[in-house]
């Protein structure tokens, strides 16, 4: 197992060049590596995907359904026909009564004539009657206003439903706007690929280069020691960059070729690009993202207002339903007051 | 606002 301890040991000048020629050939080596590398950053191309929901939709998606969604307004319109219904049978009734009791009052004043003196119930009810007809006006215009609130209901229902759905159901339900997905097929999508497809080869072939780049290995010292033997001398900047060039030219000429091939593709794909994107405008299936997008925004906003027109609605019936219980009192008590006085009048007329 | 207010109802009634 004999190991020469002095077999690495050279003249001083031999190992000066080796150290010199070792500078060298990292310097060719790292940039052929860093134009590679380069080369590589350049042509990575944005992500060009378009599917996920937009912040200010998911905003609003919550905003909704922390309001209650579609069922809480759901079932304020259902209540409001009810709740028109109830105002409106007590302003019925409250009216029939007057009428009535004039009626009878008009029959009795016809029988007796001049006998029958009292003010005739018709001019009794007449300030009662304009309240009547107020509120009558007043619930034609709420059955107006439910109709608005009705019709701004059916047209959002469906978005605002979307709207309500978990983010993962929302985000399948809104079309993609991701190009590769929707224009599927396009001459320009297939073109782009292919292009983007040969880059990826032409990456490929980069990694390879480098890993061959960094792999070559030669030893400077036999022809340092044989030049030194033979001239008593080292001309190492000749020695060295003869053999770099024979050993890196091709290699040179390989990334050369390589960058320049990467140069023509990316202009390819920038025109196609430009192309797409202008396809992109005019694809009917990214304005119909837009589409739904715009009225899923518009759809929380009619929600908002909805609510608030609900709110407003259901309050203004039951504040009219108190005033109309008030109203039917006064009706009440006076047609009381009337066939009391009616009954006492016809006894009189009875005796005389 | 949407739905008619009662306040003129009420100013109505306190007028007559």
């Amino acid at each position: 197992k004999f190991a020469d301890l002095f077999e690495k040991m050279v003249p001083m000048l031999v190992q000066q060049s080796l150290n010199i020629a070792s500078s060298r050939k990292a310097d060719v080596v790292n940039r052929l590596v860093g134009s590679l590398r380069e080369a590589t950053n350049l042509s990575a191309l944005e992500d060009l995907s378009g599917d996920s929901v937009p912040q200010s939709i998911l905003e609003k998606s919550h905003a909704v359904i922390q309001q209650g969604g579609l069922n809480s307004i759901e079932q304020l319109i259902k209540d409001l026909p009810e709740l028109l219904q109830r105002n409106r049978e007590i302003l019925d009734e409250s009216l029939k009564i007057l009428n009535d009791e004039e009626t009878t009052d008009n029959e009795l004043r016809a029988k007796f004539n001049q006998r029958w003196n009292r003010t005739p119930s018709g001019d009794l009810y007449k300030p009662l009657r304009a309240e009547g007809g107020n509120f009558r006006n007043v619930l034609d215009k709420a059955v107006q206003a439910d109709q608005v609130v009705k019709e701004r209901f059916n047209t959002h229902c469906e978005m605002i439903a979307l709207l309500c759905k978990p983010e993962n159901e929302l985000c399948s339900a809104i079309p993609s706007a991701n190009p590769a997905k929707t224009l599927q097929g396009s001459e320009v999508v297939n073109v782009l690929k292919a292009q983007l497809v040969h880059l990826d080869e032409i990456k490929r072939d980069r990694e390879v280069l480098e890993g061959e780049i960094k792999s070559v290995t030669f030893d400077m010292m036999s022809k340092f020691l044989t030049a030194l033997a033979q001239d008593g001398a080292i001309n190492e900047e000749a020695l060295s960059t003869a053999e770099l060039d024979t050993r890196y030219g091709t290699y040179t000429q390989r990334v050369q070729q390589n960058l320049r091939s990467q140069e023509e593709i990316l202009a390819q794909v920038q025109t196609s690009h430009q192309e797409f994107a202008a396809l992109k405008q005019s694809n009917n299936e990214a304005n119909h993202r837009d589409d739904v997008l715009k009225k899923l925004a518009s759809a929380h906003d009619s929600y908002i207002e909805i609510s608030s027109n609900l709110k407003e609605g259901t309050k203004f019936y039951n504040d009219l339903t108190e005033i109309l219980l008030k109203f039917q009192n006064k009706c009440s008590d006076i047609v009381f007051a009337r066939k009391t006085e009616r009954e006492e009048l016809l006894k009189e007329l009875q005796q005389s | 606002s949407l739905y008619p207010s009662l306040e003129d109802l009420k100013v109505d009634k306190v007028m007559r």
